[in-house]
């Protein structure tokens, strides 16, 4: 049931996405934040074997079953979390980056967020006037059960409010801000931890960069509610 | 015998001011690789990191997060942007089996580079939230050391601090798209060279004829959690002028115990 092997013809120079069929999974174990239950995971493993030549390329991610629903509560207008169906009271940290000069580690990292979960918090954010969090970062919130919520680079001080005023209008190329918006989302999007994506700091990206994001983060319909079966 | 697979190239680096390198791109590929010693402007690297890491690491500027030292540091909204553009320079070797292909991956640049590889000049656009990957099959020398220069510009609008600080110095730094903190904030002052450099992994991939890009999981849960699905799709680029014909497999594991695996 876990195990799928699928021929495939890929014309010259061609580029091509492939949808596996769905593997089937009774009761497994799920990923939880920290101080909810375990964070289990499973390494899904992706290879290519050309004919006439043997093993192309390989991929692996650890992987963790879970649901992340969240929604603003009308009496508070705060936002509430669910994660696999239970509420979760969230106690975040703020979180900018590991180090100012960029030398960013594996060994920081698992200390910086070991800390975290050590002080019984279940979320960070990443902040938007800071870095979008590298892969190992992630690694690590899914190993430690820290939800992460996740900005995009916009802040009310820069992009619209301040001292001076500032552009509200962002950054110059938005092209490339989308761009760039759309590389990340590939890079992080497998990570169990990943909680919430962000438009920005206090602040409401311009209108279209605010649709687009939107548009990337929808999620398919297949995912919502429905059964496949 | 090269294996399909990763690896990261982040030691052997060095780095000089452009502005104190003579030679071009070409020149330091081919003919003229960096030389240290007392007279030269080449310095051991940070990679990943930023120009300042490597300034610190060998002791030209005092570590900014220590005292008020970071007062001691130019900023480059006074230096000017040409004294934080930076040559990082290291070497690679690589041998590639026939229908092998090996791919040069940059995380992050902070913000854009010119990239010599054995003499080839390739440029990598601007962007600090993107990566690229290169396939220099062609450009690397089957038995041999490649040599890797990558010429580093700061941000198109890294900004003056006033002299009484604030959210985001003057906001310049908000036209591009980069980190914001950089301008200095409430909880940190101005970051002097805006945190230019090789700021996440750089390394190298060999594959064959197909190469899998950007696979998305994706789990949907039915039953109260009982009954668990897993999509997963991927792209595939053939590199190859022919068509190719290819056994994809997925597969799932979960360790019971140690080195005890459950498929």
């Amino acid at each position: 049931e876990h195990l799928q092997t699928q021929q495939v013809s890929i014309p010259a120079h061609g580029r091509v996405q492939h949808t596996f069929p769905q593997l089937f999974f009774y009761k497994p174990n799920l990923w939880w934040p920290n101080g909810m239950g375990k964070q289990s995971l499973y390494e899904v493993s992706i290879t290519v074997d050309v004919k006439g030549h043997g093993e192309s390329d390989f991929w692996s991610q650890p992987f963790g079953f879970r649901k992340i629903e969240s929604y603003i509560d009308s009496a508070t207008g705060g936002r509430l979390f669910k994660v696999n169906g239970q509420r979760i009271f969230i106690r975040g940290g703020n979180w900018i980056l590991s180090d100012g000069l960029l030398r960013l580690s594996r060994e920081r990292y698992r200390a910086d967020i070991k800390f975290h979960a050590d002080m019984n918090f279940n979320m960070i954010r990443c902040w938007g006037g800071g870095l979008t969090e590298r892969p190992e970062f992630y690694h690590y919130c899914d190993i430690y059960g820290l939800l992460v919520w996740q900005e995009f680079w916009i802040t009310g001080d820069v992009d619209g409010r301040g001292i001076p005023i500032s552009n509200p209008n962002g950054p110059l190329d938005h092209d490339l801000f989308l761009l760039c918006a759309r590389d990340t989302i590939k890079l992080l999007r497998n990570h169990p931890s990943l909680a919430l994506w962000v438009g920005g700091n206090e602040q409401v990206p311009p209108d279209d960069l605010n649709k687009a994001l939107k548009s990337y983060l929808k999620l398919h319909p297949l995912f919502q509610n429905s059964d496949p079966n | 015998m090269s294996g399909i697979g990763k690896t990261v190239l982040d030691s052997g680096w060095l780095a000089a001011r452009s502005t104190e390198v003579k030679l071009s791109g070409v020149q330091l590929t081919t003919t003229h690789p960096p030389a240290t010693g007392a007279e030269s402007p080449w310095m051991e690297a940070v990679v990943p990191g930023t120009v300042l890491a490597t300034l610190v690491k060998n002791k030209v500027v005092p570590d900014p997060f220590y005292g008020l030292e970071n007062e001691t540091i130019i900023d480059i909204g006074d230096s000017g942007r040409e004294y934080y553009t930076f040559w990082f320079f290291t070497t690679f070797q690589s041998k590639l089996l026939e229908n092998q292909h090996l791919h040069l991956n940059f995380r992050g640049i902070n913000y854009s580079a010119e990239l010599y590889l054995n003499g080839h000049e390739k440029v990598l656009p601007k962007g600090m939230f993107r990566r690229h990957s290169l396939d220099v099959t062609n450009i690397v020398h089957p038995d041999g050391k490649n040599l890797l220069a990558v010429l580093v510009h700061p941000p198109d609008h890294p900004g003056k601090i006033p002299a009484e600080g604030g959210q985001g110095g003057d906001h310049e730094i908000g036209k591009d798209v980069a980190t914001q903190y950089v301008e200095g904030w409430d909880w940190i002052a101005p970051i002097r060279d805006r945190n230019t450099g090789i700021w996440d992994e750089v390394s190298i991939s060999v594959t064959g004829p197909v190469k899998i890009i950007d696979p998305h999981l994706v789990s949907s849960l039915f039953d109260n959690y009982k009954r668990v699905y897993l999509h997963a799709t991927t792209e595939l680029e053939n590199t190859t002028d022919s068509v190719v014909e290819c056994s994809l497999n997925i597969q799932v594991s979960t360790e019971l115990e140690e080195n005890i695996c459950l498929l």
